[in-house]
């Protein structure tokens, strides 16, 4: 682990202070550590740059083995570059609160959509679920049996186009006091120009005081270039990481926090819907990273 | 890369860094570059003095990595041929059989799908749509029934109606779950006992955008189920697939077929060299 490494390194050094020298022999190893775990390389680099910055601006606490006050050092920053969190979606007056869920194919979107409508009647809420994905074959059957499962209305509509299914939604909702709206999407790359333009018009036509962007915690370096593009057409307003119950080391998460500035708020950790959404936790996602 | 300048340390560096972006992961990066047989070593000795070189040595190199003796898939000496598809969640299982079953009936066979994910929600009514736009029977069991009895079900039907081909759709699972994993095992077995030599394939789904983990998606699925090929989806968006190179090198597993789209005609055989040189497209 990485813990020992430091240790290792730093315990061949007597000095009191972490000096430019023997930082580097720690840092390269801390790349190797982001790299393994998936953590885009540009994203790397800022963030070797502010460590070493960190590091060196320190004085050794007395008593405090070197090594280990690095990592420290490092594990504060990382768990520090991906919070704060701030996981609560406050009803808005005068409501419906209208979330919409967005991001690549197969990342856990419908899911989470009913993970979160359950989280949310636990607090008291009355959530309406909408099937806005009308081109993968059974995505409204998905949803609509989820909605079953937890108990939660689903909205859908034949016959007419994304936009206009959210925006017939969110009035159903207003007209039963349903609140909030959660607006599941279809799967889409970044880089398809009519599907981008679609999420676009849903956005532009709901108005969404929340839009997330659904993030598999598997995904590679590529999560900096889809993140970035999300960002760019959508005013994201946070982020969910799904699928952490796997071994993911997750550096999608540093990359995704990095480039986008904005929050992760959830945890997917499972496949049920019970159970399967936490909050997001900035320190236990820095210790998995550096594994 | 400049066509007659020297070869330097910035443009090791500058390939490094493609490599990374590739998801080609650190040890493979320091294989291909520090390694025995990789750029710098290439350059002490003379083999690559100019920068337009390095690129098609590190391309020659990784296409020789991806050399397989057969990319195809097998077929069962008589039918019916029995495909198993596992994977994580989310990876692309599904649309991958409907595309396989696309491929196979335009080659004159005569398919069946088993639907054996009896556990989503709404996992039998996917796949059941796409055999209605095949026109292709499909084997269906109760919700949450044990998967394995569905497989069985699909060689008895298969077998009854003279079937070419038939493909076992499983439901997502984490590699780390041992339960799941099991089952898995279990329904690999069940058509192993009913028909010697099955499943002629086991097909594991990585999805493209994966980073590291799926190496060890890799792993696990090859000691569980003996897996013979991978299908990488989702390549139309921007991901490269890097991380197929420590997994042919480390694990032996081929690479047989490739998605790019959503729709019946977006899978094609996996190509080494087109594949390497969209790499560093
Ligand atoms: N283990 C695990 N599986 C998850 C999690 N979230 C979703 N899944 C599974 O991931 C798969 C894909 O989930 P979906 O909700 O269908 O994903 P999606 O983003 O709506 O997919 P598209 O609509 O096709 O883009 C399903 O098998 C889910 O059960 C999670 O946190 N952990
Ligand atoms: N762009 C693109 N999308 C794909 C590709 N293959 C599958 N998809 C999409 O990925 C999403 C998930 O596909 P599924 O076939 O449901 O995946 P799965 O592995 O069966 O999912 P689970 O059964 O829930 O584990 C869907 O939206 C598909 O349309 C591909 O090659 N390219
Ligand atoms: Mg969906
Ligand atoms: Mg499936």
């Amino acid at each position: 682990s990485l813990t020992r490494r430091f240790s290792d390194i730093w315990g061949r050094l007597r000095n009191r202070k972490i000096t430019a020298g023997n930082v580097q022999e720690t840092l390269r190893d801390i790349r190797v550590a982001l790299l393994e775990a998936d953590v885009a390389l540009p994203v790397v680099k800022d963030f070797l740059v502010k460590v070493e910055q960190k590091a060196l601006g320190e004085e050794v606490l007395k008593g405090v083995n070197p090594g280990q006050q690095f990592v420290e050092t490092v594990y504060r920053e990382l768990a520090e570059l991906m919070g704060p969190v701030d996981s609560r979606i406050p009803a808005v007056k005068p409501g419906p609160t209208i979330i919409l869920m967005a991001g690549l194919q197969g990342s856990g979107k419908t899911t989470t959509c009913a993970k979160l409508a359950l989280l949310l009647k636990k607090q008291g809420r009355r959530p309406l679920l909408v099937a806005a994905d009308i081109q993968r074959p059974a995505a409204i059957d998905q949803l609509k049996i989820l909605g079953a499962q937890i108990g939660a209305p689903v909205f859908s509509e034949a016959d007419i186009k994304p936009p206009q299914i959210c925006q017939h939604a969110i009035r159903h909702a207003r007209e039963n006091d349903l609140d909030p709206v959660i607006l599941d999407t279809a799967g889409r790359l970044h880089i398809d120009e009519e599907m981008m333009r679609e999420v676009k018009e849903v956005a532009h036509l709901a108005q969404p005081h929340e839009i997330f962007l659904v993030v598999d915690a598997m995904v590679g370096q590529d999560a900096v270039r889809s993140a970035r593009d999300f960002n760019e057409q959508l005013e994201l307003t946070g982020v969910i990481l799904t699928k952490l119950d796997g071994d993911a080391r997750g550096g999608a998460a540093l990359s995704v926090k990095s480039i986008t500035g904005k929050p992760i708020k959830f945890a997917g950790v499972g496949e049920k819907v019970e159970g399967g959404l936490e909050e997001f936790r900035p320190e236990g996602m820095a210790q998995r990273i550096l594994g | 890369f400049g066509l007659r300048e020297k070869l330097d340390e910035n443009t090791l560096a500058r390939i490094e860094e493609e490599l990374f972006v590739a998801d080609f992961g650190p040890k493979m990066v320091e294989q291909l570059i520090e390694g025995e047989a990789g750029l710098r070593a290439a350059w002490k000795r003379g083999e690559i003095e100019q920068q337009d070189q390095v690129l098609e040595f590190l391309k020659s190199r990784l296409k020789a990595m991806l050399s397989h003796k057969d990319l195809s898939l097998r077929e069962a000496p008589q039918p019916p041929t029995i495909y198993l598809i596992a994977g994580v969640n989310g990876t692309g299982k599904t649309t991958s059989i409907a595309k396989l079953a696309h491929r196979l009936l335009e080659e004159g066979n005569k398919v069946l799908l088993a639907a054996a994910d009896t556990f989503r929600a709404a996992a039998v009514e996917q796949l059941t749509i796409w055999s209605q736009r095949l026109g292709i029977g499909i084997v269906t069991g109760e919700a949450n029934s044990d998967p394995a009895s569905v497989a069985f079900k699909g060689v008895e039907r298969a077998r009854q109606e003279g079937i070419d081909c038939l493909i076992v759709d499983t439901a997502g699972r984490l590699h780390t779950d041992k339960n799941l994993m099991r089952e898995l095992k279990k329904i690999r077995e069940v058509l192993a006992r009913k028909v010697p030599g099955a499943p002629q394939e086991s097909l594991l789904v990585l999805d493209g955008t994966n980073g590291q983990n799926a190496i060890q998606q890799a792993e696990v699925f090859k000691r569980e189920i003996d897996v013979s090929g991978i299908i990488l989806t989702k390549l139309d968006g921007t991901a490269k697939g890097g991380v197929v190179f420590a997994i042919h090198e480390r694990l032996e597993i081929p690479v047989k077929l490739v998605g790019i789209g959503e729709q019946l005609p977006d899978l094609i055989p996996f190509d080494p060299g087109q594949f390497v040189d969209a790499l560093f497209e």
